[in-house]
Order: structure tokens, then sequence, then C-alpha cells
């Protein structure tokens, strides 16, 4: 099948909130994601890794406007989570390639990845799907990724009115 | 807004590969990617959470079919990479809800965890979006999960046809 790609995403108005060094075993992100939901927090993206040494991180992006009181409520929850550390960065933006077929065509993340290293641009978090790519990025180069990526899938026309935040 | 959960999905047919220990500055993903790429290796799912200490670790899940394939092509890469090492796992299953509005209704990944932790089924990886969440979990308790998820979210007549593998 070859991935048709028909858009490339921005939005500015995101941060990610982590908590690390939490015990890989069942009950936490029930806790975690629990403490989050009962403040009303808006969870873009979830992103959990491999673990290491029984103990594991977990990404949070939310909106901007969430992320001094997700820090906060993580926090209040870390000593019971046995979590070593809550961390936050706000000053960050998603860059998203749309389409079909993305996870049955080979090469299309590399061609998505190749766009951004061109431009020296480091992906900081990266959540797919079957008709998605996301990598968050440093907010200030958001411009010249969605620019990088309109021109690798040959969106140029798309270029106006892509970028939210 | 509140979620509206349309389905559970499981597939079992899966696996996964995580390359660990990657230097965190661009053109490293685009390496890994490249090679996976050229590889023809279908890719189901990118997560890559927050780094540590200018290293970071990818998770790729593929179909199981490739996991060997994967594994070799990225050891291949390993040393200029500078990639600590390369492991994979392939008792594994994904299981997903799947509907609108997750991501705007905080509450929802709360549910799905509580789901599975309330049989102590581990959450080994989690990757969300708008419209799914998924986790990767020991494939043994694919069947329990997906009828406690059924249950969490009253889809109970959708239980039979849900499976894949
Ligand atoms: C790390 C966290 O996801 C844990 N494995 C859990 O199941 O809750
Ligand atoms: C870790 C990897 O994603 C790296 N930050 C890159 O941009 O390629």
């Amino acid at each position: 099948e070859n991935a048709v790609i028909t858009g490339v995403t921005g939005n500015k108005n995101i941060a990610k909130v982590a908590i690390r060094g939490i015990p890989d075993r069942p009950g936490v992100a029930a806790q975690i994601f629990s403490a989050l939901g009962s403040q009303g927090i808006n969870i873009r993206l979830i992103i959990q890794s491999i673990a290491a040494d029984g103990l594991n991180d977990i990404s949070v992006v939310v909106s901007r406007e969430f992320v001094r009181q997700a820090a906060e409520v993580l926090e209040g929850q870390r000593k019971s989570l046995k979590a070593k550390e809550i961390v936050f960065h706000d000053q960050l933006a998603e860059v998203s390639i749309v389409g079909s077929g993305i996870a049955s065509t080979p090469g299309v993340a590399a061609r998505m990845f190749r766009a951004l290293a061109r431009r020296r641009i480091n992906i900081d978090l990266i959540s797919s799907s079957e008709v998605r790519i996301t990598c968050v990025i440093d907010e200030r180069r958001t411009t010249e990724a969605i620019r990088a990526l309109h021109r690798e899938f040959q969106l140029e026309r798309l270029q106006r009115g892509m970028l939210r935040g």
C-alpha cells in the first residue's frame, strides 16, 4: 500500500508534563490519569515507551493552559506514586503529517524525520498511528518544520492556514 | 465534550523492538527509520517519550512477522547510532479503545487504565491520539483485557469478533 499524505498540521498551544521513574507495575498509570482526570485536564497525547530496570516514564502532552495545573497535580501524587520527579516544558509545538496507509508504508516516517533532521530540528517526542505521525519539537522551529514537511510531501499549496496556536 | 467510546480492539500479531540509549540530537530518528524503511518493515506504532541526560529510547511496534528482521537491521546500525542496545519482545498484544472526543474528555484514559489495573494487567507501552488509546500488554492477558474494557465502556454486545491475531 502506498501512503497518501493529505496534510501537515502544527499546534503551538501545547506543553508536556512528564512523570519520571515510576514503578512499572499495574495501577501506576491508572493513578496518574485518575489524578489528571479529576482536574478536568485535557490530554492530547499519552506517551509511554519501554521500561528500564523496573522503572518507566510517562510523557503527557496537554493544551498549554493546563500545564501548571497538571504539574501541580502530579507533584501532589509524586510520593505515593514513588516517582523520581515531575518535569514540564511549554516552549513546544506538535507537528504532524496525516494521511492514510502511513503504518503500512515503510519509509514514510523516515521521510518525515529526515525532513526535520536536514534542518537540525530535534525531535523531542514521537507518537504515531495508522493515520498520523506526530513529533513534538521546539516551538521556535514550528514554521520551518511545517514548511519542510509540506515540501517533503509536496503539499506546498496547503501551506497557508495550517498553523494553529 | 463527552467521549463516545465506540469500540475495543485487540491485536496479538504484534511485537516491539526498542532502540535504547540513543543520543537525543537531530538525525538519529531519521537514521533508525531509514534503515527500517529500506527493509520494507511495516511500522504500527512509533513511541518516543521524554529524554534523560541527553539520551533517549524509541519503541517500535511492528507486525510480529517483522520483529527478527527489524531487530537485525537495528543491530546493524547500533554502533553508528551510538545506541546502547537493541531489544525485542514478541509475546505482546495491542488493546485499544476507539471513539471520539477521547483527548478532550478527561477521565477516559483513567477508566481504561483502571480497568486493566483491577485485573493486575501491566501496561508495557502507551500511545494515544484524539480518537484512540492503545496499550501494549502481555499477550496472555489479551482476552481478559478486552473483556474488561468492554465492560468498563459498556460495549459487551461487541465482544465477539473483536479479537484479531
Ligand atoms: C508504568 C505504568 O504504565 C505501569 N506499567 C502500569 O501498568 O500502570
Ligand atoms: C531521539 C531522536 O528522536 C532525536 N531527538 C532525533 O531528533 O532524531
